[in-house]
């Protein structure tokens, strides 16, 4: 008598695959691209090291990877253009963050779809900054006085140098004060506005331009009973418009330019204020 | 010239000495 051949035995519900693995990296890439795209502020994370991985088969298709990895803050801000993979880790010495994630991927006729993701962060401990960096600045919290008052005044020394948009700050991004508190650095984010700096008059009635953003860094030194700031922006986007130089504000560097009277108040002595090159758009 | 118990080759049934899988490699470093 024929009989059909026995069905293949079904495959093992679980499976515990090399952290290593192609396709287990490939779903971590996957989780990665998913938290940077969902995340509205601070800075894009990259792939460090992953940590668990446990597959399980779906019914009646695919397998659903579940994922624990470790991230780490790199210096490109989520609303920066810069593709990840041209992003740079930040080091140690820079106080760096983790990120740690739990994710499920789910491997579907080879394409990677993450079903959900749930990370937190944490800043490395100042001990292991300390043994590498015993000067070095430590990250703060950004609703610190010192941070305010050094974001205001990088952003009213920004604004006084004649751009053609008045900037509004859109958030503070980082913040670390050294050791011995002489000198507050920030990273901040700003949008420029369809104000014109010189006739702005009321900054609630700017209204933000789209789809554009600089991003500053700053730093502000107390110095001889006053302040010097030094700042410098990047910025993305659409030009709002020529420079009073006669250069495009998104072509070659923008002129570095001494505080103006509107930049007197916070820029007490020292060094101009430079304004970094601003980029061809993006967007 | 005879192993003792638990040396040599596992016999039958007996799984091979497991090698970690997990965790992966390190990227860039450890925080």
């Amino acid at each position: 008598a024929w009989s059909a051949p026995p069905p293949p035995p079904p495959p093992p519900p679980v499976r515990d695959p090399n952290c290593d693995d192609p396709d287990v990296e490939q779903a971590a890439l996957a989780a990665v691209q998913y938290v940077n795209s969902n995340h509205r502020h601070g800075y894009k994370y990259t792939l460090n090291q992953i940590d668990k991985v446990r597959v399980y088969q779906r019914r009646p298709l695919g397998e659903v990877y579940v994922l624990e990895m470790d991230l780490l803050e790199t210096t490109c801000h989520v609303l920066d253009p810069t593709p990840l993979k041209n992003c740079i880790v930040r080091q140690v010495i820079e106080h760096a963050v983790e990120g740690d994630c739990d994710v499920s991927v789910l491997k579907l006729d080879n394409q990677f779809v993450v079903s959900n993701a749930k990370c937190e962060s944490s800043p490395d401990s100042a001990e292991d900054v300390r043994k590498v960096c015993p000067n070095c600045a430590l990250l703060v919290p950004l609703n610190d006085t010192k941070v305010l008052h050094a974001v205001d005044a990088a952003l009213a020394a920004f604004n006084a140098q004649n751009h053609s948009s008045y900037f509004k700050l859109l958030e503070i991004s980082r913040a670390q004060i050294a050791p011995l508190q002489s000198s507050v650095y920030v990273e901040f984010v700003v949008v420029p506005t369809d104000c014109a700096p010189k006739d702005m008059a009321d900054p609630a009635a700017c209204n933000l331009l789209a789809d554009q953003y600089g991003f500053c860094k700053a730093t502000l030194t107390e110095k001889d009973g006053g302040e010097d700031v030094a700042a410098s922006c990047t910025v993305f986007g659409a030009a709002p418009g020529p420079q009073p130089d006669g250069a495009g504000s998104t072509v070659g560097p923008t002129v570095a330019a001494g505080p103006t009277e509107a930049a007197r108040p916070v820029v007490a002595t020292g060094p101009p204020v430079v304004a970094g090159p601003a980029r061809p758009p993006v967007f | 010239g005879v192993p003792g118990p638990g040396l040599g080759v596992p016999g039958p049934g007996l799984a091979a000495p497991a090698i970690p899988l997990c965790p992966g490699r390190i990227r860039y470093f450890k925080v």
